[in-house]
């Protein structure tokens, strides 16, 4: 229905035109699409970032253990004291009757002790029960650890793993852990002091040290086991600057784009 | 409803990053420490 009268630069026009119903409301849903797409375009980029974020704290994690392992290493040849606890905790195994402490707990998550005390430090062995096709090393023993070595040697061809308290360098304690030679069905941990914090809550927390050193961090989806890693590590850092270009580098781009994300905001 | 999720999941995701970004930086300070010791 085309009038040939309309003046097409009279800007009353519009007014005159018939109203349509429900106009309002599809303007205002059309707004709240505009609204949800925006979100939705925000939403992705964020989680893009988390996911850049998580990839690339992984990889400075993995970079940091190594790193701490190679200078472990290094601190334990220089140390004699060290090559002389571990003799004389491998004699002390071997004089162990094992069938005498297996017979008083053998229960899921708890580890049978017989703690010997020393000048200067407490030295305890935990037997806890363990499949013989897992090779982790990793016991539950309430606490949390950071990972620091893994050896074999001639003498001893059983694979030992080194811990030591993720409250380190507060926290003193530290473990090994081997396979028992007499029974394999058997992980012993041998701790050596004594934990200055709170006690450990067994079977409520989990070991940490193997979603850094083997794996990274886990799935985004895993917010719990996020969680408790990046408690631990919040727990483990210590705050010292230093430059290193690689690294700052990565950190800004990371950090900038926060600050873009918090400008938009 | 929908919009509201989003904000929350945006919210949700956003305190994340500020955390991830948080524990990065500690990280890498923590790793240059040890690469100092080495040196």
């Amino acid at each position: 229905s085309l009038d040939p009268n309309t003046n097409p630069f009279d800007l009353h026009f519009s007014g005159k035109l018939p109203k349509r119903e429900g106009s309002d409301s599809s303007s205002v849903d059309l707004v709240k699409d505009e609204k949800a797409n925006t979100l939705q375009e925000e939403l992705n980029r964020a989680n893009s970032e988390n996911k850049k974020l998580t990839e690339m704290l992984a990889r400075v994690c993995k970079n940091y253990y190594a790193l701490q392992n190679y200078l472990e290493e290094l601190q334990s040849r220089k140390s004699p004291e060290n090559d002389k606890f571990q003799t004389e905790q491998l004699t002390r195994k071997r004089k162990q009757d094992i069938g005498e402490l297996v017979s008083s707990s053998v229960g899921l998550g708890c580890g049978t002790s017989e703690i010997i005390s020393g000048d200067n430090s407490t030295v305890s062995t935990s037997y806890y029960p363990a499949d013989k096709s897992d090779s982790s090393l990793t016991v539950k023993d309430g606490y949390q650890w950071r990972k620091y070595g893994q050896k074999i040697t001639k003498d001893n061809p059983s694979p030992r793993a080194y811990f030591r308290c993720s409250f380190s360098p507060s926290c003193p304690v530290k473990k090994k852990v081997q396979r028992s030679a007499e029974d394999p069905s058997f992980l012993v941990a041998t701790y050596v002091g004594t934990h200055n914090h709170p006690g450990p809550h067994i079977g409520g927390s989990r070991t940490v040290e193997l979603d850094l050193v083997q794996g990274g961090l886990g799935p985004v989806e895993e917010k719990k086991e996020k969680g408790s890693v990046r408690e631990v590590l919040m727990q483990q850092m210590a705050a010292s600057l230093t430059s290193d270009p690689k690294f700052t580098a990565a950190l800004a781009v990371a950090i900038s784009g926060r600050l873009i994300d918090q400008s938009r905001t | 409803t929908n919009t509201n999720a989003l904000v929350d999941e945006l919210n949700r995701v956003r305190a994340e990053n500020k955390k991830l970004s948080e524990m990065l930086t500690l990280m890498c300070d923590n790793y240059n420490v040890l690469r100092k010791q080495l040196m």
